[in-house]
């Protein structure tokens, strides 16, 4: 049939099961073209050879699939409801845009539909949304210190620039007023031109 | 407290700290990582010049002088738990390699895994005081993932019982393992094996290459540093060209494969227990690259509430970035993606160490499901996260190109994970391996079992879209 299967585009474990299919069609479809070169007498080595893109595809596939469903696996695990939701919609974020960027392997697939699609690119948008007054207590989560970052832009305080100037303060250019470049090149320079 | 970024704590919707729970383990967890890094952090011995002010050398210099603190430190504390050992690393080198990162990496794990118990008492207490300081050293300068091209030979010579090591070619020298250069005395080299006039393949051979008291090179061997790297600045790579150098037969790591003092060859059980190290470090690395996204993710997202510029509605006051739709379209994917890939480095930790009990039992079953899987995720989440700490740098506009910014650091310590411990496109192709073998498996009847359970249908053509 080349008509989609039934997949609710908000319902995680459904995606799951795309992602599955969509390595097991790549997976299948690599072994049968090298399974068709080889009938053409070309040797195994060749046959790999020849189809090596289409390998690395489904490694792609299969390693995207692994993800999606631990990613997944592990919300069940997760008791705490406000975490639980706030993860979910990570997920169902990850899962979703990992289908938009690969449509073309869905929708040849059939395992998904133009209309499907339309609806996955607006149900992204919805999901960043839903994630922005989140954003920062999901990153604060990662629990880095200042110090183990070692970022001015990354600081915990927001306090960004007034570091920043700080920081370029100390540049070893900023030794001494005048370079002593100066002295040595552009001021000579200055006096024979 | 700037304001902005306050406000946003004060929207979260859940807790913070019940989420931190969940990514480190468990409370404890947390309440002991907190600790270590407090340990570090209000610690005078590892405060440091700025390293983005400093020449290459002073670097090196300034990443020994802490990781020889690090060592006495540890000791001091007790601290023998090897998550531990590496939270306080991390804490002691934020972001950046270390000249001992080889040894305690690979080295030591090693001789662990592939050593026999007299090879122990040998090796591994003069290993762990550092009086012997390792590296690992693999790659060649014109062969690196593809290890049955390596060229460098370990001959067998029965009649002194020793092996003769030798780099033939230019395109044989040992080049890139970190801590060769400079730091270390001894290294693990891979070698092909010639007994009794035939080759059985690459074997891991322990070689002192400096002495242990003066540090000078030993006869016939040379060694350097390899120059200045996209990132690594902290880091000695080095080379080593081996002349005619011999070692003891009780030199070559004998815990599976063996040579017999007449030279006879034992062959190990699998002949994938050689790269055991190599799978180790795979599976690790998909823990980092979760690391350096979440890093990159913290740093453009909390940057992004504070930086405030243009206008969405005209006359209205300056809005924060991350409001707008293309800012959080950049991002968040980001940071899903480091929740992802977090979950899945707990998981390839845990089933490296599950598989690795079961090899110790001798059960050899799991392991080529490991490499597969060690492999591909290794390249997958690697290559992910490369382009995703670009991402991340982009969206911090010009102020991601600073290098207080710490993107670009990151970057460039990152970037080398998609070529070091198999190149990434090689990895994909060794999935590919396996999961071409397994389809053919399922193809022919046999049930597969594991993560690739899912090709028994495909094996016998039941994968089809199924009609509504």
């Amino acid at each position: 049939s080349s008509r989609p299967i039934v997949v609710d585009v908000n319902d995680l474990s459904s995606l799951v099961e795309v992602y599955k299919l969509r390595a097991a069609i790549l997976v299948e479809l690599a072994a049968k073209n090298i399974q068709q070169d080889m009938q053409r007498r070309k040797s195994e080595e060749d046959a790999w050879n020849n189809n090596a893109i289409d390998l690395v595809k489904a490694s792609d596939a299969h390693c995207h699939y692994v993800v999606v469903k631990l990613f997944t696996d592990k919300l069940g695990e997760i008791g705490d409801t406000g975490v639980h939701s706030v993860l979910s919609t990570l997920a169902l974020l990850y899962t979703l845009h990992g289908i938009a960027l690969n449509s073309g392997d869905f929708l040849q697939a059939g395992l998904l539909s133009v209309p499907q699609m339309l609806q996955i690119s607006v149900r992204i948008k919805d999901l960043l949304s839903q994630l922005r007054p989140n954003a920062v207590a999901l990153v604060d989560a990662f629990n880095f210190t200042d110090r183990t970052l070692n970022s001015v832009l990354g600081r915990y305080d927001g306090n960004v620039y007034d570091n920043m100037y700080e920081w370029a303060r100390r540049s070893p250019l900023n030794s001494t007023e005048v370079h002593k470049s100066f002295h040595k090149y552009l001021k000579p320079l200055r006096a024979k031109l | 407290m700037n304001p902005d970024i306050k406000r946003e704590r004060e929207n979260a919707t859940f807790n913070v700290e019940t989420l931190t729970n969940i990514l480190d383990g468990s409370p404890q967890k947390t309440k002991r990582r907190r600790e270590i890094e407090s340990l570090v952090l209000n610690d005078p011995d590892f405060w440091e010049d700025d390293p983005n002010f400093l020449s290459r050398s002073e670097r090196y210099d300034q990443a020994v002088r802490k990781s020889a603190q690090m060592i006495l430190k540890l000791r001091e504390y007790g601290i023998s738990d090897p998550d531990e050992i590496y939270c306080y690393k991390n804490c002691v080198h934020p972001n950046r390699a270390e000249p001992l990162d080889l040894h305690l990496g690979m080295f030591l794990p090693t001789l662990l895994n592939q050593a026999t118990s007299e090879q122990m008492d040998r090796f591994f207490m003069p290993a762990w005081n550092l009086e012997i300081i390792g590296t690992y050293a693999q790659t060649e300068m014109g062969h690196g993932t593809h290890l049955r091209g390596l060229e460098t030979t370990a001959t067998y010579d029965p009649s002194t019982q020793e092996f003769v090591l030798n780099s033939p070619t230019i395109s044989s020298i040992k080049w890139w393992p970190g801590g060769l250069g400079k730091t270390s005395n001894h290294a693990i080299v891979l070698a092909q094996l010639y007994t009794q006039g035939k080759c059985h393949g690459l074997h891991a051979f322990i070689v002192p290459i400096r002495d242990i008291k003066t540090h000078e090179p030993l006869p016939g061997i040379v060694v350097g540093d390899i120059g200045p790297k996209f990132g690594f600045n902290e880091i000695d790579n080095g080379f080593l060209k081996l002349e005619n150098v011999r070692i003891p037969r009780e030199n070559m790591l004998m815990k599976y494969a063996k040579v017999e003092p007449d030279g006879a060859y034992v062959k190990p059980p699998s002949s994938k227990l050689t790269y055991g190290t190599m799978v180790f470090i795979r599976s690790l690395i998909v823990g980092t690259s979760a690391k350096a996204v979440a890093k990159s993710s913290t740093i453009a997202i909390r940057y992004s509430t504070v930086r405030r510029q243009s206008e969405i509605r005209p006359g209205q006051p300056e809005p924060q970035i991350l409001d707008y739709q293309t800012q959080q379209y950049k991002l968040f994917p980001v940071l899903a993606m480091a929740y992802a890939f977090t979950f899945v480095g707990q998981y390839m930790t845990q089933t490296y160490q599950r598989i690795t009990g079961d090899i110790n039992e001798g059960d050899f079953s799991e392991l080529p499901e490991l490499h597969a899987l060690s492999a591909g995720l290794k390249a997958f989440t690697t290559w992910a996260a490369n382009s995703a700490i670009e991402v991340c740098r982009m969206s911090c506009g010009g102020h991601g190109y600073s290098r207080s910014s710490a993107l670009p650091d990151i970057y460039t310590e990152f970037t080398p994970s998609c070529t070091y411990e198999g190149e990434n496109t090689v990895m994909m192709l060794q999935t590919a391996r396996y999961l071409v073998k397994s389809y053919r498996l399922a193809k022919n009847g046999q049930q597969l079992s594991g993560i690739v359970s899912y090709l028994n249908d495909a094996g016998r053509g039941r994968v089809q879209p199924q009609t509504v």
